[in-house]
């Protein structure tokens, strides 16, 4: 790796950025991800954090331009030079632009916003090119590497800890590979004893959690896949504790400890994690055990300990009379659910390797089945 | 000489490689001239000097691993000097 000429670096760990404008290949929110992953990238190996702002001068103005744009280089239309920016430093310095004759996608294929923003933004931060082929600094840009699997190399994580030291909780040696090799404790779906952390829809597929993993069932392919939650959304943590599929936002709502997500497809949200009291939950609740969401109603339940509460997606908020205790109005039920999946106008509770299906008509539990009943075993 | 016949003023790969050069490795003017003559040494080095850090074999030439470099969509901050 190398650094610029005197070594320039933000002398703050706190770095504000603005994106000033849109390319109008891509929704907003999908430019506001692609910015926001690429600085989890930097931010999850180093003590910065960042923060956004929608008017006045950040740190770092991000923007996109075609041809002359006022700093004098020029972009070149379509192809080659695909986008450049200023090591950090007042002014234009730290800014980043982006050449809007490209072509800019989120793709695996094609100009990926994401993979350019995150090498541009290490320039912002103070990294000149590495001549490392595999390294995300290197000034060719590798368009092969899907982002779904991208992680810094080594060259990276030691060029930008050479200017600001490793991150509270990032081990600086080690390269945060996300495309691991199976561990010995790799769950086995068929597992007597298998039990999930959460379980979601998504667009049709039902999604089982656990650990880092997850198994996905689609309708038209009865035998479930197996994927790495990174696979899919690189800054997810492993380990969830709940998820539900809010249908009118067309998103999948992940929780783990205080902390939410929300992904759409395989993007991560910008503006996320929040904390899970933004819901309405009182200070004492410091996780959800599990969540689903009943689309007839819209309404979502949130099951806590013994208790659950009734959120209203339409109107935000959460329901006036909750919390409730589960077993007042899911007799059957025991308290600390792991997950829970609306099907078929039943809902499936799961508590470790066993799932209740309830029929909230009848208000009773009409079978009792494996966890992994629906996997296939 | 890898640049003198095969290689002459308004070709396509000549004009890419000199844009390149000057864009990205800090080719000044004055060896812009020299691109053109027979005695194009310190055009050859800088080819070199690029196909080091891009990490392709140091040939001095605009073999087509170069050229084929070169036609790839990258960074705008120049690798040498800017």
């Amino acid at each position: 790796f190398s650094t610029f000429p005197g070594s320039p670096k933000w002398r703050k760990s706190h770095i504000t950025y603005r994106i000033v404008n849109y390319t109008p290949d891509l929704p907003r929110q999908s430019v506001d991800s692609a910015i926001e992953k690429a600085l989890k990238v930097w931010e999850e190996v180093t003590p910065l954090t960042f923060s956004r702002i929608s008017e006045g001068e950040a740190d770092i103005m991000i923007s996109f331009a075609v041809g002359e744009h006022g700093d004098f280089y020029p972009f070149d239309g379509p192809g080659q030079s695909l986008a450049h920016a200023y090591p950090p430093g007042p002014g234009f310095y730290g800014d980043v632009h982006f050449d809007d004759d490209e072509k800019w996608t989120l793709a695996p294929s094609g100009t990926n916003l994401f993979l350019v923003a995150a090498h541009e933004l290490g320039h912002s931060l103070g990294l000149f090119h590495s001549d490392k082929k595999e390294s995300l600094m290197y000034p060719v840009y590798r368009f092969s590497t899907s982002p779904a699997n991208f992680h810094l190399s080594q060259d990276d994580i030691e060029g930008i800890q050479s200017l600001y030291g490793a991150g509270p909780s990032s081990d600086a040696t080690v390269v945060p590979v996300l495309s691991v090799s199976p561990r010995p404790e790799t769950p086995d779906k068929c597992d007597p004893a298998l039990s999930f952390d959460s379980v979601s829809t998504l667009r049709g597929e039902v999604l089982f959690f656990k650990d880092r993993y997850f198994w996905r069932r689609s309708h038209w392919n009865p035998e479930p896949e197996f994927h790495l939650i990174s696979a899919f959304w690189p800054t997810l943590p492993s380990d969830l504790d709940a998820a539900y599929e809010a249908h009118n936002t067309d998103s999948v709502l992940i929780f783990k400890g205080s902390q939410f997500w929300a992904v759409r497809g395989n993007e991560v949200q910008a503006g996320y994690p929040k904390g899970i009291h933004t819901l309405g939950f009182p200070p004492t609740v410091k996780k959800i055990d599990a969540a689903v969401f009943e689309k007839e109603k819209k309404k979502t339940y949130f099951f806590v300990g013994d208790k659950y509460w009734r959120f209203d997606e339409t109107r935000h908020v959460m329901d006036k009379g909750f919390p409730r205790q589960i077993t007042d109005d899911f007799p059957g039920i025991e308290p600390q659910v792991d997950a829970v999946l609306h099907e078929f106008g039943f809902f499936y509770f799961f508590r470790g390797s066993s799932q209740f299906e309830f029929d909230p008509n009848a208000r009773t539990v009409t079978h009792i089945l494996k966890s992994n009943s629906w996997l296939l075993c | 000489y890898p640049l003198h016949g095969a290689v002459t003023q308004g070709h396509p790969s000549m004009d890419l490689a000199q844009q390149y050069l000057e864009k990205y490795y800090n080719f000044k003017k004055n060896e812009k001239q020299i691109f053109k003559r027979k005695d194009s040494s310190p055009v050859v080095k800088k080819i070199q000097e690029m196909q080091k850090f891009l990490g392709l074999e140091m040939t001095g030439k605009l073999d087509s691993n170069t050229m084929e470099l070169m036609h790839k969509p990258r960074c705008g901050v120049p690798d040498v000097g800017g």
